[in-house]
């Protein structure tokens, strides 16, 4: 399990769109 | 996956990365810190740009996020490429 502050989870939410527009990019 | 949001394969990279870096400067939390800085103004200028309709030369590039980020990850160069794989024209 992984202890996430509130701006760690922002981070992941910002990373994981930009793989996101990476895959529409990429389509 | 719809293209609007993120699979949960790219959900779970993104938090084990973030986890990872979170490890690797545990003894160096301003590198942390800076880091989230980084992808939080790029998510900011993101909006920015999609709010005025994408004007020209505004918001920080992919290119100048790597960049920012290749200078924080000095010598950490499996950091900096994994970092690489989640950026969209990188």
């Amino acid at each position: 399990s992984y202890d996430f502050t509130p701006l760690d989870s922002s981070a992941v939410y910002v990373l994981s769109s930009m793989a996101r527009q990476r895959r529409a990019s990429l389509s | 996956c719809p293209a609007s949001d993120p699979s949960p394969v790219e959900f779970d990279s993104a938090i084990s990365y973030v986890n990872k870096i979170k490890n690797r400067f545990l003894d160096h939390p301003e590198i942390y810190r800076s880091f989230l800085e980084i992808l939080h103004t790029y998510q900011k200028e993101q909006l920015d740009v999609k709010e005025s309709r994408g004007r020209p030369g505004s918001g920080m590039t992919e290119d100048e996020v790597f960049s920012k980020v290749a200078s924080l990850f000095k010598g950490q160069e499996d950091l900096l490429s994994e970092f690489g794989q989640f950026l969209p024209d990188a």
